[in-house]
């Protein structure tokens, strides 16, 4: 099964990890990781 | 004839499972073959509420011959009696060395499960569906972060492109309407504003203040009429002596059934028109993610922020397995698959959650959603693509649909 995301959010960064500005969204996840429920995918 | 027909002894022979299968392999085809096929031989998916005239959407599964096999096997029948057979009770003794044999083969934790005593599981649709320990995923405290809503593997992320577009790493595509349906299905939805943050339509205030938000409970700050509020005093009435008084304070119960002023003030904020974000600098864009549920994890999945659910779109679909395997030989996996459109608004504006259904687990669940029936054998959803939509806007007048906190459970998928 799959669960897919698709949200809006502040400017952010794009895939290869680049912070782009103050305040915008930045993922804190690996491609191939595993996750468990709770754990942070990203942050604002 | 009555006589052949009474004096004709009957005799049984099994037939090769085989010949079963092919048997259901062709009567698929032949439903296959009866599809409308519009003038590029492309099979046309059929919505629901298409209006008349609108152009059909063209679902269209193609990939190498493996593929093609599989998209004419009958995997919606497969699922479902795949469904049944791991309904049926075990015999007490085998549940304890069969579970502990699957928890081996797929990586299950028997440490973390629920309840311990694999003997009260009475077949393996209820060991699949198994909860966990109180407090063995804690959620991650950061007030401002997106937590993952399931366990599993990551499989995509990244930023949908201007036009709507999810793209993956392994350029693997697809339009994001073909996902979650369109715009123009039943409901009008905020689009992303285009990155120079221009203000959203029909206000005249400045972009950053026309962020369209969402009610969410204690550190949240909201201006009404130019004055600072914090929500608690403006739900509760309670107010720091830097306001001014509100209206008489409601109880509890009185959010049932809420005052005229309460709605109107309500309504104001997630409009949008007074809404402030805490980073008023910030223009907002579309992020996506998927996460991949292998057979051996926790099949129910949670929120991953706080956001208001107002939309379910069902979309029947076919059960394709979401392995990544089969995600890489089968472009547009997800939009012709079986699943289920969550869409909502979160803080910072849309926010959509779709789990998707495979052939193993067919069934999704979503626990606020008593008249949701995935997988259906009969019925106006056992034609392929067609689309469902219901609204949760009666779940909660002041927030306009179901509140979902962080962390808290959804649903989840069953076997079959």
């Amino acid at each position: 099964s799959t669960v897919v995301l698709v949200f809006e959010a502040p400017g952010g960064e794009n895939v290869e990890g680049k912070i782009e500005g103050k305040g915008g969204f930045r993922w804190e996840c690996r491609r191939g990781g595993k996750v468990k429920v709770g754990e942070r995918l990203g942050v604002v | 004839l009555r006589q052949a027909l009474s004096k004709t002894r009957i005799e049984w022979y099994p037939i090769p499972v085989g010949l079963g299968i092919g048997f259901l392999a062709f009567s698929q085809f032949r439903k296959a073959a009866r599809r409308p096929i519009d003038e590029e031989d492309h099979i046309v998916a059929v919505e629901e509420s298409q209006s008349p005239g609108q152009k059909p959407k063209r679902i269209r599964p193609d990939g190498p011959w493996q593929v093609q096999v599989l998209s004419t096997m009958p995997l919606k029948a497969f699922s479902r009696a795949w469904g049944w057979f791991n309904s049926r009770p075990l015999p007490v003794f085998l549940r304890t060395p069969g579970f502990k044999l699957y928890s081996y083969i797929f990586g299950v934790n028997l440490d973390e499960i629920g309840n311990p005593d694999l003997t009260s599981y009475r077949n393996l649709s209820e060991f699949f569906y198994r909860e966990l320990r109180p407090g063995i995923r804690p959620i991650d405290p950061h007030p401002n972060s997106l937590v993952s809503p399931a366990d599993g593997t990551i499989l995509h992320f990244g930023e949908v492109r201007p036009g709507g577009q999810v793209e993956q790493v392994k350029g693997m595509t697809y339009p994001l309407d073909a996902l979650i349906g369109s715009k123009t299905i039943g409901q009008e939805f905020p689009t992303p504003p285009a990155s120079s943050g221009t203000s959203s339509p029909g206000t005249n205030t400045p972009p950053e203040l026309s962020q369209p938000g969402i009610l969410t409970p204690d550190e949240e700050f909201a201006i009404v009429n130019g004055i600072h509020y914090t929500l608690p005093s403006l739900l509760h009435g309670t107010s720091s002596d830097s306001e001014p008084p509100l209206p008489p304070p409601l109880s509890e119960s009185d959010l049932g059934a809420p005052t005229p002023n309460t709605v109107s003030v309500a309504n104001d904020l997630i409009e949008g028109t007074t809404w402030h974000t805490l980073h008023p600098s910030a223009s907002t864009k579309l992020f996506f993610c998927v996460i991949y549920l292998a057979p051996g994890d926790y099949h129910r999945y949670h929120s991953p922020v706080n956001w208001v659910v107002q939309l379910r779109r069902h979309f029947s679909g076919e059960l394709f397995s979401v392995s990544p395997f089969l995600q890489r030989h089968l472009p547009n996996l997800f939009t012709l698959n079986e699943r289920v459109a969550l869409l909502g608004k979160w803080k910072h504006g849309l926010f959509t959650m779709t789990p998707v259904g495979a052939t193993n687990v067919g069934s999704i669940i979503v626990n606020f959603d008593k008249e949701l029936r995935t997988n259906h054998a009969r019925g106006e959803l056992a034609r392929p693509g067609a689309l469902k939509e219901a609204s949760y806007a009666s779940a909660s007048e002041v927030l306009g649909g179901w509140p979902a906190r962080k962390g808290e459970e959804i649903g989840g998928f069953k076997l079959g």
